[in-house]
């Protein structure tokens, strides 16, 4: 199964979810990759692979080489890894006058997907040809939202988006769910954002919220999910109980 | 002056700078045009102007219409404003073959650049064409940097970025400074990345730092700049200090 992590709003959590619902998943004995794509690779930051002057994402989408050479086995309890760098960030234009321009990373991950409970990718905040690209390879999306004021703007041209990709590219599309992220319920905007989402998009909603808690932001600075980092923290608990209702929700009654 | 807000990792305030600034600004007695240079338009919605068809940053750069016919008179003590809408998103695109594609902005702008003390830029998550244009059309920049780990992170892929661009396209383009956002003292993380922004880059920082204050993430879903909203909160005071800095920092000795 393949999942997009998607917003195209900024800091909302996408890299954070992709990393620990990945190392999440990993700790209930699922087979797990991340493909970072992104390309400020902060996903690949994060799990410490920056440095490596390993092959990565552009690699993928653009030269011939078995996908599965590019893929990053990590030490511990850690999912797979293809790493995002820079060069990334030439393949929307590069790719501009392909034919099969939307479907690049679709047609290569074709023997890859089947090794993998869940691939999880990593989008980047914009909704161009990398993204598009994500969405044509996927079978479902992850929204994190915000609870706060922007983050309603943007969810309605992001619903339609994917459903322009739905019908003209990728029928299997569709959303496994809206997750709030952030949410400080002492704050009266947070409960605000909450209940319009609530009214409006409410069989969308995962039950798990994920909180705002320190533990989340501090455990990425030491290269940690926030479960390895502190495990009784509200963060680790919160990432726990989505891992747990992903299965639930992707597994075929 | 042309500035532009930039930093292509998402949600770290570019927005709610763009505009608490131009407001802080206005109520100095400064006359200031803001210019939402990022398709998802939240600077036009903050401004409560996203409902109204009106012409505007697309227009600018696609059309040959005179630009001040573009631009929209608030009321209140508001900047000016030239909207964008999703048709933006078009622009990065259809201008890749033409051949002065980095010089659209800083052309239409020769004659507008001289009817305001500030022409402000509310950029987009990214470092594609459309933020190209910012840079090469501004005298400085603003770079809005949250105290958070990836935030280290992204810093200097920009600075290189405005260095190709300073040498290639526009000479004059400089950084008017660093500034620190959703400050919170409480957390050892924030402190830590404040350490290490004032380790390498002390003398680019700006003295003010904009604390985290729900009074700004809450005044923007009322339309209003923290300022209006709540005169007294740390947010208002951080956001008028901020103004008086930039107004200290561009002019010449
Ligand atoms: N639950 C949480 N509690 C506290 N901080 C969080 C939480 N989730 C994410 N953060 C912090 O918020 C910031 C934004 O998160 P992140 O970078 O994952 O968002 P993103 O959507 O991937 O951003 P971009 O749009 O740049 O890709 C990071 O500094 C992260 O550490
Ligand atoms: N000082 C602050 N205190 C509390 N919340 C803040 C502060 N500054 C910004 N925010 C909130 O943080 C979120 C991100 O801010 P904003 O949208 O301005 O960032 P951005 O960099 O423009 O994002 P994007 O990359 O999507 O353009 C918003 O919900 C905003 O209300
Ligand atoms: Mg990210
Ligand atoms: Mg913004």
């Amino acid at each position: 199964m393949v999942i997009s992590i998607i917003n195209q709003k900024g800091g909302v959590g996408k890299t954070t979810t992709a990393f620990n619902l990945g190392v999440a998943l990993v700790k209930l004995g699922k087979r797990v990759l991340l493909i970072d794509m992104d390309p400020q690779g902060n996903l690949t930051s994060a799990l410490g692979a920056e440095e490596e002057k390993q092959s990565g994402t552009y690699e993928l989408l653009s030269d011939d080489l078995d996908p599965q050479e590019l893929v990053m086995k990590l030490e511990g309890q850690l999912p797979d890894l293809i790493p995002a760098h820079m060069d990334l960030a030439g393949f929307e234009i590069e790719c501009l006058t392909l034919e099969n321009r939307e479907y690049v990373l679709d047609d290569k991950l074709q023997s890859l997907r089947f090794q993998y409970d869940y691939v999880i990718l990593d989008c980047s905040p914009s909704l161009g040809l990398l993204t598009i690209n994500a969405l044509v390879a996927s079978d479902d999306v992850i929204v994190p939202i915000q609870c706060e004021y922007f983050a309603l703007e943007g969810l309605s041209k992001l619903l339609e988006t994917m459903q322009v990709v739905k019908t003209n590219y990728n029928t299997r599309l569709s959303v496994l769910g809206l997750l709030l992220t952030m949410y400080d319920a002492r704050l009266a905007l947070s409960n605000q954002v909450y209940e319009e989402l609530k009214a409006h998009f409410d069989e969308m909603l995962f039950q798990t919220i994920i909180p705002r808690n320190v533990k989340v932001a501090e455990s990425v600075s030491f290269g940690l999910s926030v479960m390895d980092y502190d495990q009784s923290s509200k963060g680790a608990m919160a990432y726990s109980e989505l891992a747990n209702e992903v299965i639930l929700k992707s597994t075929p009654a």
